[in-house]
């Protein structure tokens, strides 16, 4: 049974495309199926799994937009392991987006066939709770909610949990949250104060396990390496690395 | 002569609020007369200006989708800083704005008599290139851009200078980098690498002044100030101190 887990947090720079690429590469080592989808125009997601822009012939914006198959812009990095890369163009989806019937649903109803043929569709999205991550949300099982331990990450929860309960409203009932992620935490009084808070108004989401702020992070895009083979032992690895435990554990049926 | 800066960068997290805050402060320390105005529908600006959400009665969703006025709006800070509220509201605008007649110019044309009332107006921006950065791009005379001296922030840059080009072309001839700002940081060998290939792509552009990675930074506007008023000895407010000598030294006459 395929889990398609989608990243969101309308905030920027909390850690969605680090934690995209990470529980990603975490869930291939324990033996499972995985196809990222990058809809995010940034990119990041398809760049720091190590795609060259000249790999890729179709993206997420022909895939929505131009009517092609995901099939026919999959790429495929190792046996398990394939991307739905994005581009500089899906900027635009946003507007076109927006002419479309259904404009919301075209993401689930272009994946409902190919999803099959994974264990798990982990989604990357930009930080903004429009068009491209209202078409996540609904093709989507689950929402893994990537949270900064800084005082302005706060404010965007209340938001945030408000779209979830549209969405649900509004045209798929089943998603849940899978869980809220404490992310760059540090030892500082304002890191443990915004945890404490979040621990409090979510305290049946938010995981026990947080990821530390840690440089190794920030390295191993750069290289198109997940932090287990750039640098497996740091506390960024090991972090990552029970949280997917835990994502596994937790087999979907609520 | 008002000068009218926008901050943008649609990758997120780099910094744009926080150095919006403080070049704001940083131009009252210095005698300037200044309208912060926040189109970020998650509305850190406004909080961390320590505005409480009561005091609010009409906003930028108000000034752009409903048509009151600019001067309605605002709120008094001080006797030289007024504030344009955003909202969560906001978020609903960019599928509204798609509506509109002339849709990327509202921002300009409610704002044209109310900013000759300041020596310099602040726009906040949202992490997306969609309308609500465009009003803002087409209201501006210049544009600063923070970027995060991390790997993923480099991927953006070229995208956003197609945006600012494109925005010259359609609506803004006028529009200039007010510079492109290194921010967080580090003594790390990426860091500085990142650092070094920004000067490289962009030498005219890009500031000398860096803006390093500071906890307290962080810190000042969970206490809704600025850094000057919160640890004026930091480096964060040292560095912030320098770059708003440089802008006002740049007395905008390119
Ligand atoms: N635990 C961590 N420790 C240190 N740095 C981190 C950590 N997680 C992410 N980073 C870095 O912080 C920056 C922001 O992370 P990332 O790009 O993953 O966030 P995002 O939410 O995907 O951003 P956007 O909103 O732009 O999509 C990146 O430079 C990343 O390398
Ligand atoms: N120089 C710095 N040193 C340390 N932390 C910083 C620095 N500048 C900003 N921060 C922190 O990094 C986070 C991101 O900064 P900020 O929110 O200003 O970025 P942004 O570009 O406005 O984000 P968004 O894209 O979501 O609008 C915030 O928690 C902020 O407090
Ligand atoms: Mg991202
Ligand atoms: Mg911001």
């Amino acid at each position: 049974m395929v889990r398609v887990i989608a990243l969101a947090n309308q905030k920027g720079g909390v850690g969605k495309t680090t934690t995209a690429l990470n529980i990603a590469a975490g869930l291939l080592k324990n033996g499972q199926k995985v196809l990222l989808i990058d809809l995010d125009p940034q990119s990041n997601a398809t760049s720091g799994a190590g795609v060259d822009k000249k790999e890729i012939n179709f993206d997420a914006y022909d895939v929505l937009i131009s009517n092609r198959s995901v099939k026919s812009a999959i790429l495929k990095r190792t046996d398990n392991f394939d991307i739905l890369p994005s581009s500089p163009e899906l900027a635009g989806a946003e507007i076109e987006l927006t002419k479309k019937k259904n404009r919301q649903m075209i993401l689930k109803r272009k994946i409902a066939q190919e999803k099959e043929n994974y264990d798990f569709v982990i989604i990357d999205n930009p930080p903004a709770l429009g068009l491209l991550s209202l078409n996540s949300l609904m093709a989507a099982d689950s929402v893994l909610i990537p949270v900064q331990a800084e005082y302005f990450a706060l404010e965007g929860l209340a938001q945030l949990k408000k779209t979830i309960d549209l969405v649900k409203e509004h045209g798929n009932l089943g998603l849940t949250i899978e869980g809220i992620l404490m992310t760059m935490t540090t030892h500082t009084k304002i890191s443990r104060q915004v945890v404490a808070e979040v621990e409090k108004h979510f305290p049946e989401e938010t995981y026990s396990i947080t990821i530390p702020r840690n440089v190794r992070l920030t390295e191993a895009p750069s290289f198109g390496q997940s932090i287990f083979d750039f640098a497996g032992f740091s506390s960024g690895a090991r972090a990552y690395n029970k949280l997917v435990k835990e994502i596994i554990s937790k087999d979907g049926t609520e």
